[in-house]
């Protein structure tokens, strides 16, 4: 029934924005907190010296298994947005598929300090320089500076939590069986961003990060590139040590 | 289903 009434009461969207915001901190990796309190603990010169001689295949395998614990947060996350499991399972997984690389992106903001531009990785703050030996300059650079915009946006740990929910549950996806339920549930959460914005008074963030979206998928389509580049490389290593659940999503 | 099979076992995990 395309004209379902869905019951979108205040009662209902206030309840969805709980849930959400529930979910995104039951599930976040590190806790906003620890990361401020860590803020300054950089990586020393040595530290730093050590990444940069590992072997760029030592590199690219550290990083995806960074990434891809970094996904499984996500992925649990996505399990308690309401409605996600009522999903199909090819629907769940194709959301996934692309949707997990572009919230582990939306909450890296969360780990960076715009202040000396570094990211909370291992355990400390370090700058691009940290991944030098990955060969991926540009990727870098760009990840770099799409955290430096999210950042600027000051978003609260609740308003990152609808727009991780929203990034996440993209009725545009390719391949999607039910469409048509995807893109209600999707209604539902841009009520509530709306909602949550309208509350805090910040209605004009909803075009800006609705901008974003953009940027999260060129940022992917370069992770994909930089991998295809990498494993034409090293075939073997990405076949008999990369993360299983990283190669079922990027390759 | 079949080409995500861990990404599949994870959804059925319980989210406890």
């Amino acid at each position: 029934d395309p004209y379902c009434p869905y019951p979108t009461s205040l009662l209902h969207i206030e309840e969805l924005c709980d849930s959400i915001v529930r979910s995104h901190r039951d599930t976040s990796q590190f806790r906003l907190e620890e990361l401020q309190a860590l803020r300054w603990k950089l990586f020393s010169r040595e530290e730093l010296h050590a990444y940069q001689s590992k072997s760029v295949d030592e590199m690219w395998q550290h990083c995806a298994v960074r990434l891809t614990e970094a996904v499984q947060y996500v992925v649990e996350f996505a399990k308690r947005i309401p409605g996600f499991r009522g999903l199909g399972q090819n629907d769940q997984i194709t959301l996934l598929k692309t949707g997990s690389m572009e919230v582990v992106l939306v909450r890296m903001s969360r780990c960076f300090n715009t202040e000396n531009s570094t990211v909370f990785f291992d355990g400390k703050f370090g700058s691009t320089e940290l991944f030098k030996s990955l060969g991926c300059g540009d990727l870098m650079v760009a990840v770099f500076d799409f955290a430096h915009s999210v950042c600027a946006l000051r978003l609260t740990e609740q308003q990152m939590a609808l727009f991780s929910s929203l990034v996440l549950i993209n009725p545009d996806r390719p391949c999607l069986e039910d469409r048509g339920r995807v893109h209600r549930m999707r209604r539902d959460l841009e009520v509530c961003l709306s909602h949550m914005l309208r509350r805090d008074n910040q209605e004009s963030l909803q075009h800006k990060l609705y901008q974003k979206v953009s940027v999260l998928q060129s940022l992917c389509s370069l992770h994909v590139e930089k991998l295809h580049w990498f494993s034409q490389r090293y075939p073997l290593i990405v076949h008999s040590v990369f993360p299983p659940l990283y190669k079922e999503l990027f390759t | 289903k079949e080409k995500h099979k861990i990404l599949h076992r994870l959804l059925q995990n319980s989210t406890s």
